[in-house]
């Protein structure tokens, strides 16, 4: 007799923490130290704060003679906002909810990553999770919560109002379960990585040793904040448009368009109903499903909607990509290729690709420093279509570049976008979305082309100095 | 001000269908047809039917002329023992839902795969899924339904009863925009690798250009349908405890292990408590938190728990694996590893792996065919563990074996679980568990001595032949 059952989205993250990036206890450390910080990133850059961040693991003293993999504590501070404390147990203690289900670009947009550290913690050590949170620096509002699994909601064991010294922040303090000597070199690469593209935060990390590492402010300038944004015509889909128009008090298509979507004026909009052969007064309501799969499919081939602007983007942009190519590789060349904003499914996106040749830069193999929306990714870099491109473009193809085998190369690519096509909810590596894949080929294109320039010059000037 | 709300699983999925492979139209439609073929083998399975599964795809008349993607209308057909009517919408409708929650290995494990394909059918056409399925034989019940997202519940939009011709089953047609060109050699592969390894089935595709391929059964004999088990005890976790806690009726810690875990009687609980330092007397609900970890620690550490049975594992054994390779790959060598047995946090696993050298095994590089509960895995074969065992040992290290530059060497990995631990809901590969890489790392190196061995040989016998 075959018996049905459902299960909530944290018992499924429970059963299947792989798919989060809980793999293992290296791993594990890693991805619950990353969603914490990534958490108190985007909280200080969306309220225009300079990010203080503390990031402390601590053996678990009686574990101290036992081998890893071992109880940590972790640690996060912030002098962030702070969490609406009505919010803060369910931020915390209930997946796929969270602040970032928006059109902007965010480091966070899952609704579960701080969730998932609290549930890997409480899996492996029984332990309950400590937050502290003011929004005001007056009250600290500090929660002992542990998650229910099977409904998907916080229990919070304790709430107190602590007196607060005068600044906003969140700190976050649970323990799990981790190998630190084995994650070692990998979290040290990210908080390096991090801190690149992130001049702006001052960042301390003491680690498992007690060896503390410490990111100072390099500016005082923070990005634009990203504004929220409505989806770009291009790509949107079915059930998106079926949405628009159920909810839709718009009278006739024409301002159906116009309201609702990414710089669709007037004149836009007239030109495309003529394209994709609808009459732009008919409305909404009135429209046959025929119609409505040609309307999508026009704004599916539809070639001149205006592409993005990057309100609701953060890119990196020439000045930072620039200083972190010279602090960290020191090469004796290096090009930067900002690709304009395009986007897919309906989603802005902006790519940018830095390439460092020679200098400082290693011998020995391509090496690719791979970002999206600010994150370093660290694993499964085969998978990552930023890779295919770049061993495509700069191995496979290294020869129509003049690059010799062994090249002192290195190449960094960011993909920011309201919404990263990760293939993971760990944020591991990036799914090969065939714009995103487009532009990347563009943009490594562009700073190859530059090399190849620079390379065939001090050629050629070597060969003048020989004769 | 911070806005907060939650998704339900479906509109998680919905917003990021590339977590469940679904990132670009020819990766969706061999996603969709994959996730629909194994529902279908894992049904006949489990009620020991023979099975017999037709496939088709088939561009939508009206879409001939416009280039790739387009839609395609898919249905794939089963004798299988059919779905009680009552549950089939839920079980298309609505994701984490299905009756594979259980402690048994089947190809289905997050209750969500038959529902992404609906999904994502619905979201690119907005046309509903049409199922017919038969518990009886007699009556056919077909449903005409869509999902609702945001609620993550199915819409019944049609609902009917046909006569049936005498035979259980379940048939889904829907339709999905996909790039047929573009999958298909994957699709080809898939099926080609999924019959190599069920040869009780007999597998009819219709590809997309009308060709049809014939797998036919060459075996009557089923393998054994794994039976569902209770958790090992190597590994399980503080969560797994404290449930197992608060629901027992078990006066002692004694009966607590025995009447719960797999293969673990009175005389392995004894010496376990004795191990564990812990009274065997004592009622669980009477256990302090230090107790309950001391006690989880210690059943992680403990080395003499027997090893799992293999009842709940459905392995492929000698005669498939040596079956599949003699007809794909048609050596001059090869040879097979089966381990034992083994656990991961909790999970009995078992890992197979065939070797083929020489013959018509192509030269230039290892070749790899991975498989887990007899899925074949054809995507981001670099991040999966069992490559990386396999580079290790048989690229990096093939001096110590050797092999050749540019051997003629293929290999066939089979990872069996009650849970297998896929770091993707798309399940494109596996994560690196250390109990799986560890078991993993076994077997190929068991295989690799074979080999070393008749290539010794081999080289032996041609020095005699030169003298
Ligand atoms: N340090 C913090 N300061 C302010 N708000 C926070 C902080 N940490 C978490 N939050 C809030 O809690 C919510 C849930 O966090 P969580 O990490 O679970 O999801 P997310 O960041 O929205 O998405 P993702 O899963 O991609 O990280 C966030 O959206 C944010 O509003
Ligand atoms: N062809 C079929 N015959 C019988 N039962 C089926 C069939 N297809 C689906 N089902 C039932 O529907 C349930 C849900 O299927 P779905 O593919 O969504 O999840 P699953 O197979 O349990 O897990 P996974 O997401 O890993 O595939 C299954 O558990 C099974 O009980
Ligand atoms: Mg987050
Ligand atoms: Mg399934």
């Amino acid at each position: 007799k075959t018996t049905f059952s459902g299960i909530s989205p944290s018992e499924f993250f429970y059963r299947n923490r792989d798919l989060a990036g809980f793999s293992n206890p290296a791993k594990a450390l890693y991805t619950a130290t990353r969603e914490l910080v990534e958490n108190s990133l985007d909280a200080c850059e969306s309220s225009e704060i300079l990010p203080n961040i503390y990031v402390r693991m601590t053996p678990v003293v009686d574990q101290l003679d036992s081998p890893e993999p071992r109880t940590y504590k972790l640690k996060v501070s912030d002098n962030g906002p702070g969490i609406d404390p009505v919010k803060a147990p369910d931020a915390f203690g209930r997946v796929f909810y969270g602040s970032k289900y928006k059109l902007r670009q965010a480091r966070g947009m899952f609704g579960m990553g701080g969730t998932m550290a609290v549930l890997y913690g409480q899996i492996t050590t029984s332990k309950p999770v400590v937050i502290y949170t003011s929004t005001d620096g007056k009250k600290f509002h500090k929660f002992t919560l542990r998650i229910d699994i099977q409904k998907n909601a916080p229990v919070i064991i304790n709430k107190e109002i602590i007196e607060g010294k005068g600044s906003t922040g969140t700190t976050v303090e649970l323990l799990l379960t981790g190998d630190a000597f084995r994650a070692s070199t990998k979290v040290h690469d990210y908080f390096l990585e991090s801190a690149l593209v992130t001049p702006y935060a001052e960042i301390t990390f003491v680690d498992a040793q007690g060896k503390m590492f410490y990111y100072p402010r390099s500016t005082n300038t923070l990005p634009k904040p990203s504004q929220e944004t409505q989806p770009h015509p291009h790509g949107f889909d079915f059930e998106g448009m079926r949405r628009l128009i159920e909810d839709t008090d718009d009278k006739n298509l024409h301002k159906l368009l116009t309201n609702n979507f990414h710089r669709v004026g007037a004149t836009t909009s007239t030109n495309f109903f003529k394209f994709a052969k609808i009459d732009h007064t008919s409305s909404p309501k009135d429209l046959s499903y025929e119609n409505i799969v040609k309307m999508v499919d026009a704004m599916h081939s539809y070639e001149s909607f205006l592409p993005p602007d990057s309100h609701c983007l953060s890119p990196l942009g020439k000045d930072i990509l620039n200083a972190g190519i010279m602090s960290e590789l020191s090469p004796e060349f290096s090009t930067i290729a900002i690709r304009p904003p395009s986007a897919y499914s309906g989603f802005p996106f902006i790519v940018e690709v830095g390439l460092a040749y020679g200098g400082n830069v290693g011998s020995g193999g391509v090496k690719l420093f791979r970002y999206a929306n600010r994150i370093p990714l660290l694993y499964d870099e085969g998978s990552d279509i930023a890779w295919q491109v770049v061993k495509d473009l700069a191995i496979d193809k290294k020869r129509a570049y003049k690059i010799p085998d062994n090249a002192p190369l290195a190449l960094i690519t960011h993909v920011c976008s309201t919404k990263v096509p990760f293939k993971t909810a760990g944020k591991e590596f990036l799914a090969d979305r065939p714009e995103i894949e487009r532009e990347l080929k563009n943009a490594v294109r562009e700073v190859l082309r530059k090399l190849r320039l620079h390379l065939s010059r001090q050629s050629s000037q070597e060969a003048v100095k020989r004769r």
